[in-house]
């Protein structure tokens, strides 16, 4: 079968959990490697390399505190708002039904919290989507929200686990966590209305979803104890006869 | 005392063990994702290595090869009772994970730390 495409051989074993997960994940043959580039994939290299040597080996003093890490970038079909000096961004970011073997550790959005565009400086901050948000004096700049972490000069980190927990569903039924990027003109009044149109919003946040998988200790754990409870329930006399 | 019944009788698979060199023991492999045509996801390590075991399984299972009392039992039954059962086997007994970094068909990309990926010690069972 030398020659023959990977997939297709695996393809023809697709009851192993590997398997399964990796037919899931993978990109089929034809579709290349989507073209991320930018901060998004620069902050996961960067992950990376502080978790694993060059091989691949997982590093004793990783500071992770989990086993998968998945950057999730904003749908492209946010709505855009412009509000006197305030530029604001809905951003929908997808998020996958709830998988049994995987314990959601955390949440974090990265954003960039400075835009130079054009000879303006733009400062910029989000917020979790509230029904009001968008009501009385605009907006609030962090009353109730998260506290921000500065990654760098233009790049800041943000948790926002609470808010991944709730649940709220998109035009499409599409469940996602809902986020306001928004971003006010540091110099002059005057409306800078086209960077806007410019710039895309992948560009701008992502979100990452931190996962401990609990299967491998789950799946040891349980043959283990209900056997040895049964059989110990039984007859403990027995072993002890056995043993002799 | 399993072992040294074992020692004492002769039987076919005592010609079969060969130099000790061809015992079974663990072998360094490398091969590389475009190898295996996952390089158009896979973004990191663009290496693996899995290892492999390979070798015949002596008829004296020592402490070493961690074998289970099943595995020295087969032995005995393979020679003692009926050679149709065979002999325990060539085996990865320890197995390491390995981090990979991948970007998903929808172009969000995953980090993940897979269990039992590479293969660190062999066992005949």
């Amino acid at each position: 079968k030398v020659g023959q495409p990977s997939t297709a051989l695996l393809e023809e074993a697709p009851t192993l959990p590997l398997i399964q997960k990796l037919l899931e994940e993978a990109p089929g043959e034809q579709q290349r490697k989507p073209r991320v580039l930018g901060h998004p994939l620069q902050y996961m290299l960067d992950l990376y390399q502080r978790s694993a040597d060059a091989r691949g080996h997982p590093r004793e003093n990783r500071t992770i505190g989990a086993t998968m890490v998945r950057l999730i970038r904003p749908l492209t079909n946010v709505a855009k708002q412009l509000r006197g000096p305030w530029h604001i961004q809905t951003l929908d970011f997808p998020l996958r039904p709830n998988q049994v073997a995987y314990q959601l550790v955390r949440a974090t959005v990265v954003y960039r919290h400075q835009i130079h565009l054009a000879h303006f400086y733009l400062s910029c901050h989000l917020e979790p989507w509230v029904q009001k948000s968008l009501t009385n004096h605009f907006p609030s700049s962090g009353r109730g929200s998260p506290k921000p972490f500065l990654l760098s000069n233009a790049w800041t980190e943000m948790d926002v686990t609470q808010h991944v927990q709730q649940r709220h569903w998109n035009h499409k039924g599409l469940r996602v966590l809902r986020l306001h990027f928004m971003c006010q003109q540091q110099k002059g009044s005057e409306v800078l209305d086209l960077w806007w149109h410019g710039t895309s919003s992948l560009d701008t946040a992502f979100l990452l979803l931190y996962f401990n998988d609990t299967h491998k200790s789950v799946q040891k754990a349980k043959p283990l104890t209900r056997g040895l409870e049964k059989f110990m329930e039984r007859d403990s006399s027995l072993l002890l006869r056995k043993a002799r | 005392q399993a072992g040294n019944t074992a020692s004492e009788v002769p039987g076919p698979s005592w010609r079969n063990d060969g130099p000790e060199r061809n015992q079974c023991s663990l072998y360094p492999f490398q091969v590389s994702f475009r190898q295996l045509g996952w390089d158009h996801w896979i973004i990191a390590p663009h290496l693996y290595t899995p290892n492999y075991c390979k070798g015949a399984c002596p008829r004296v299972l020592h402490y070493g090869l961690n074998s289970p009392n099943h595995a020295i039992i087969q032995n005995l039954v393979n020679e003692l009772v009926d050679q149709s059962v065979p002999q325990p086997s060539c085996v990865p007994y320890k197995y390491v994970p390995i981090s990979i970094l991948l970007i998903e068909a929808n172009g969000n990309i995953l980090y993940k730390e897979y269990e039992d990926m590479i293969a660190q010690s062999c066992t005949c069972r």
